[in-house]
């Protein structure tokens, strides 16, 4: 399965709903200013990935991810990101005669917060389920996060190991 | 079981075999088993050589060496278990300009199998990609995206 | 004494507010005691402003900002109280062009009165300096420098 | 007290007597491909200047700081760092008359290691205080390592006062 499309709207920086297109056979480059939310983008793709600590997301609180105003804008209510997958058939469960695949998630300032995959609300445990399957994880090794790319050869043989097992 | 993580394990090593010396001109390197014997329990390391240098211990390599080191590790486990996309947040700052083309050039290959997404300051790394997105804050403290194609892609 | 360290956190507090929107366009920043009443025990913290922006918490900037932050806070403390030499390597790695920019022009002018050392991958930061030292590894594992003045120093 | 002058011979990747000049009123800079030294001349003057930790400067025991060899060169029997300042007068010690002072470290594969001022045999305790009084410090504000410049934004509150007064 690999990654087709991201929507953001309201999550950290991105208060207006911004569209990230991925092609097949291209490599996707992303740059910009320092602090104009390059990785924010990452955050968001971790944070629909399942992510529940707000300390890895560089928040205190998880309400640290929805946009918190500006000068000229008040602050959203909601933040909301969908990571959309093509189906390349190798899904064994429910969703395998879908073409795409779409998994969201909310949060409310309220504290209430929703999973949906295809638009459906489901459980954090559906949606952990389904990006296992499909390969991906919120802390696995293919999101390298800013500042952190030396840690791996910083890392104990037992956690190099742990690395092995991961990918078995 | 046993037999999958050796399976796994030599597939991820026969990679980072190959990938490093594509990564760092003239360098070699292995992943290898601490007890061969005790596969279910034995830790993983890594043995790295570099021309001209006789390695003491890994701490002792420059940033630019252990990032590579590390970027090896991670593309070595990726194509054996790939996810829908590879994300990589300004992993390429610490590279001197010969390995920023190395790196560029690997990354483009694997791109035509798996999804990539590279962020960037990097003129080098930019000029690799085929899609650059442009984020900036026109409007102070909103972020807004201009995509740039670079290439035609089939 | 309660005086000496009031006076000392002044001092480097002027700085800093005065160093950071130099280094950041349009940024502003102080440094506040936490306990105004108890300068003997009271910690110091950061307050920032950037352009637009609402700032929740520290960690939520990026990893230029937190950069950058922290260059101004070195760079006030050493206008306070120099050292021989004050060296920076590779602290310019996270920057964008125009923060590069600003860095370097920082650079220069402190350097008219203090000793830095700077080691650095980016082209605008080469530019800035008056002597540059290159190292190879010509003959690979041994280091050699061959060195390039670049301006005249009077 | 600035530096003026610095020469390393023997220390990681230096076996050759290597000498760098720094001019007054002058911006210098380092450049080289990774793996080069850059970063080893950072470590040569903080071990000169008292560093006690090996694993601050990358190395498992202090002996690590000794060259190593390579492919056609054996390994070194010695390291020495020399640290050469010019004196702004500044000074209240013995060394006031001096229109410069170096400062000398030296470290034997045999473990034997030696301290020198103005190429006099001293004590550690004696370089340490030197230093001092000249504003200079092995594990200061003033000597930023690769990788480490977002520190000083991590600390706490703290550890922020500390470095006032440092500098008071
Ligand atoms: N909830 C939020 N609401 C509004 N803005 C936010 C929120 N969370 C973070 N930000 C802003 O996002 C900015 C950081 O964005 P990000 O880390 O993506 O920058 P970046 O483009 O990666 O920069 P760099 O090149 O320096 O790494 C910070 O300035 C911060 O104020
Ligand atoms: N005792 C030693 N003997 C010989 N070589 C050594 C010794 N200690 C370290 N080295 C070598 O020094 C190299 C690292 O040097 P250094 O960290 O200065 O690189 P650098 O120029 O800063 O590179 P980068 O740009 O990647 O940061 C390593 O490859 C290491 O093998
Ligand atoms: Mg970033
Ligand atoms: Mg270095």
């Amino acid at each position: 399965m690999r990654l087709k499309r991201l929507e953001i709207q309201g999550f950290k920086s991105f208060p207006e709903k911004t569209v990230f297109k991925f092609q097949e056979d291209g490599l996707t480059g992303v740059v910009g200013p320092n602090g104009c939310g390059k990785s924010n983008i990452v955050d968001a793709v971790r944070w629909t990935l399942g992510e529940q600590s707000a300390k890895l997301l560089r928040g205190q609180a998880m309400e640290d991810v929805i946009f918190n105003g500006s000068d000229r804008r008040k602050a959203a209510g909601m933040a909301e990101v969908t990571l959309t997958f093509e189906n390349d058939g190798s899904l064994e469960n429910q969703w395998r005669d879908y073409g795409e695949i779409s998994v969201s998630r909310r949060l409310f300032r309220t504290g209430e917060s929703d999973y949906l995959i295809n638009g459906v609300e489901c459980r954090l445990k559906d949606v952990r389920e389904l990006i296992a399957d499909a390969g991906g994880s919120s802390r696995g090794y293919s999101i390298v996060e800013q500042g952190r790319v030396s840690l791996m050869v910083n890392s104990k043989p037992e956690e190099k190991r742990a690395l092995i097992e991961e990918a078995a | 079981s046993k037999e999958r993580f050796v399976a796994t394990f030599e597939e991820v090593s026969r990679n980072f075999s190959e990938l490093f010396p594509r990564l760092i001109n003239g360098g070699s390197a292995e992943m290898v088993l601490l007890d061969e014997s005790d596969p279910l329990n034995t830790g993983v390391d890594i043995h790295v050589r570099l021309p001209g240098k006789r390695l003491r211990n890994m701490q002792l390599l420059s940033g630019g060496e252990k990032a590579i080191i590390s970027l090896t590790m991670i593309l070595s486990l990726f194509l054996v278990k790939p996810s829908p996309v590879c994300i990589l947040d300004e992993v390429d700052a610490p590279l001197d300009d010969e390995n920023l083309g190395n790196f560029a050039q690997i990354i483009r290959e694997m791109s035509s199998s798996f999804q990539f997404l590279i962020i960037t300051h990097n003129k080098l790394t930019m000029e690799a990609v085929d899609v650059l997105y442009g984020i900036t804050m026109r409007e102070p403290g909103v972020s807004q995206v201009v995509s740039v194609r670079l290439k035609d892609v089939a």
